[in-house]
Order: C-alpha cells, then sequence, then structure tokens
C-alpha cells in the first residue's frame, strides 16, 4: 500500500500547477525515498525531473515501489477542489487501478476524498547525467519570471550570455531588441534576494522563451531559482523545495534543449 | 528562427 500525508497541502497544489501545462500524463514513482515524476513534453524539447522526499511528508508509507500512470490535467483539476490550507493524504493500494486523494481542513471540521482512475503508462525514463556545468546563475524566481515575460514581448528566443561580470540576457524580434543585464550582487545580506554567477567559462546559448516561461509557473515553490549552463548541453533550470528550516523537501528541475544557432 | 533540438538527443532512454 502506498499512503503519504502533506500537511502543507497548498505545496501539492503548487507542483501540479508548475507541471500541467507543459505535461499531460505522467507517472509518479513511489519509493522508500519519495515520490519522482520523470517525463518529457509531448515535443520531446523539455524534460521535467520533480521529486517530492519521503520525510517532507508528515506520515509516508511505501510498502512496495509503485509507479502510478496519472493524467495530470485530471489531477489538477481534483487538486483545486483542495483549500491551500488543507491537509492532502494521497493513498494507492499495491495492485491498484485508482487513487485517493483525501482534503482535510485544518480544524477536521471539513474532510473531502476523491478517487481518480491510474493510467497504464510505459514508464520510459532518460538517464540524466551528473553535469558540471561551465555556470551556475543563482537568482531570485521572481525576477527570472519578469525577464522571460518581458522579453517574449520582443521575441520568441533569449540569448543568455554568462561571464564572470554578471548574466545577460537578450531577445530580438520584428518590434526590435532588449537586453537585461544582471550585475553579481555585491553583499550578500538577503540571499534570495542575490544574483550569484559561479562562472568555470563564459557561456552563451540561446533557449525558446515559449518553454522558459511555462518553466517559471514553478516560482511560487521556490524564493531562488538556478540555471545551469554550459555549451552544447541542455539548460537545467531548478527550484528547490526547502521547508522553514531550509531542509530540502525535494526540487522541481526542468531541462530545454538549446536552440541550434544558424 | 533557430531550429529547436530535441532533448532525447543529449539524454538517452534508459
Amino acid at each position: 500500500m502506498f499512503e503519504a500525508r502533506l500537511v502543507e497541502g497548498s505545496l501539492l497544489k503548487k507542483v501540479m500547477e508548475s507541471i500541467k501545462d507543459l505535461l499531460n500524463e505522467a507517472s509518479w514513482d513511489c519509493s522508500g525515498n519519495g515520490m519522482c515524476l520523470q517525463a518529457m513534453d509531448s515535443s520531446h524539447v523539455a524534460l521535467v525531473s520533480l521529486m517530492l522526499k519521503s520525510d517532507g511528508f508528515e506520515n509516508y508509507r511505501c510498502d512496495r515501489s509503485i509507479s502510478l500512470g496519472i493524467n495530470l490535467a485530471s489531477m489538477s483539476k481534483i487538486l483545486k477542489c483542495a483549500s491551500n490550507d488543507d491537509i492532502i493524504t494521497i493513498r494507492a493500494e499495491d495492485d491498484a487501478d485508482a487513487i485517493t486523494f483525501m482534503f482535510e481542513s485544518p480544524k477536521q471540521d471539513r474532510v473531502s476524498d476523491y478517487e481518480m482512475k491510474l493510467m497504464n503508462l510505459d514508464t520510459e525514463h532518460l538517464g540524466i547525467p551528473d553535469t558540471e556545468y561551465a555556470c551556475v546563475i543563482k537568482m531570485p524566481s521572481g525576477e527570472f519570471s519578469r525577464i522571460c515575460r518581458d522579453l517574449s514581448v520582443l521575441g520568441d528566443s533569449v540569448i543568455i550570455c554568462c561571464t564572470k561580470d554578471g548574466v545577460r540576457f537578450s531577445a530580438k524580434g520584428d518590434l526590435g531588441n532588449g537586453n537585461i543585464k544582471l550585475a553579481q550582487s555585491a553583499n550578500v545580506d538577503k540571499e534570495e534576494e542575490a544574483v550569484v554567477v559561479d562562472m568555470r567559462e563564459a557561456v552563451t546559448l540561446t533557449f525558446s522563451l515559449r518553454y522558459l516561461n511555462f518553466f517559471t509557473k514553478a516560482a511560487p515553490l521556490s524564493s531562488q531559482v538556478s540555471l545551469s549552463m554550459s555549451e552544447d548541453v541542455p539548460l537545467m533550470v531548478e527550484y528547490k523545495i526547502n521547508d522553514k528550516e531550509g531542509d530540502s523537501k525535494g526540487y522541481v528541475r526542468y531541462y530545454l534543449a538549446p536552440k541550434i544557432e544558424d | 528562427m533557430d531550429p529547436q533540438a530535441a532533448i532525447d538527443e543529449y539524454y538517452i532512454l534508459n
């Protein structure tokens, strides 16, 4: 049997919002370590890899590893029936063909449960090698969302140029062109507001803004986002999921293949 | 518009 109880139910609601526009269906791979999900978007341009660690749940029981095939649009609709301050419990029997979601109000005076059919999905997974990236940019997640939104008015691609001085985002199109330069933060008193560039070597790559704007749907999960880049490998955009003490409860990682320069 | 690469050109199926 699989059963996981999440006191901060809003976290699962935010995770669903961060993937439902990019993925149609995916399998939650549940094991003793936690709940993982990995899937490509339908055009195989982007890959999502997320994890909710077992110790982020108040109760977590996984008698044996189980893969739950889910239609994400349906799961998202059901999670919209949960209030932000509800406790959410996910349950599935080992040989289940359905998954149950239970939403409890904080005062336990309102309990609702929803059962959803599971799908048989072939769980093909891509091997994502550990990569020493040439550049890792840490910045406020709201700032990254704004840059992707603003530059989208100019064109469908963004050139991200990372040097030791900082990072520049550029876009051009029929309307004109635009550049946004972020300097490294000098004094890092408030970490979540800092821009930190860890550069081994300078990198310049071009990416689709359409996909980056899908990724920024994860911004409510974390005040910070990290962009990891190396020449000729996909960009990794990571939103870490930490608890109030800053301990890791998981992450949402997006991988995006670069555009190929003419 | 620059042509877009696919992610599974970089990461192989397990």
